[in-house]
């Protein structure tokens, strides 16, 4: 564990919190893409699949999986379930079967063992890398969005970018190689979120509302 | 161990 994972890892976790706080206080998902966050627990089940084989790595590893597990399948119940009128599937409009079927092949072809544990962890780290799209595509054809909800987004991007530098540092500090699926798939993620973030950088940083141009 | 994978990453 470096520096620049443990942040990433906490920017995770902030972001999630960050999340359940604008749905609670708000009691409202409004502007939260639902897809969004049903890749999200598909992501998770299928990476931490190794929880089931009880190979155990650090409490921290393991807290962490089941954390992620619980949370995002508690979010899908805030929105399906809790606060259901306040989701607006009229704008939640990606079509996420053109996510899973491509990271579905990309898996078959590149993993580290054809595995029960390793196809599926290999499809989440290219389903991670495009989750995010449908929340992007809606705050695209809304052009705003709440404070909060950016706040959230920047979390997200935060934490996908810190492993970059964690991935640098551990090449050069360990002397086991690149994972070459989660690096190649963590730079296009970290990607998606440049266009964002200096909206993010230049207008809610300097306290304005998050609006696209015309 | 070699590249590969890195099962401590979350």
């Amino acid at each position: 564990m470096n520096f620049f994972r443990l942040l990433g890892d906490l920017s995770h976790l902030a972001s999630i919190f960050i999340l359940l706080h604008k749905i609670q206080t708000t009691r409202s998902c409004r502007g939260i893409s639902f897809k969004t966050q049903v890749l999200y627990v598909v992501v998770f089940v299928t990476r931490y699949l190794d929880l089931l084989t009880f190979q155990f790595h650090s409490i921290y590893n393991t807290v962490m999986k089941l954390f992620f597990i619980g949370s995002s399948i508690y979010i899908l119940y805030l929105m399906r379930v809790r606060f259901r009128p306040t989701n607006d599937p009229s704008i939640d409009t990606f079509r996420i079967e053109y996510l899973l079927g491509p990271c579905a092949v990309l898996s078959l072809i590149f993993n580290y063992g054809y595995t029960w544990l390793e196809i599926p962890w290999s499809f989440s780290i290219f389903l991670e890398s495009v989750a995010i799209l449908p929340q992007l595509f809606m705050l695209q054809r809304t052009g705003e969005a709440e404070t909060i909800t950016t706040h959230y987004i920047a979390a997200l991007g935060a934490y996908r970018a810190l492993y970059i530098p964690n991935w640098i540092f551990r090449y050069f500090t360990e002397d086991n190689g690149v994972d070459a699926i989660a690096v190649v798939a963590g730079i296009v993620q970290t990607a998606l979120y440049v266009d964002f973030g200096w909206i993010y950088f230049t207008k809610v940083l300097q306290g304005q509302k998050f609006e696209l141009p015309a | 161990t070699g590249a590969g994978r890195k099962k401590d990453e979350l």
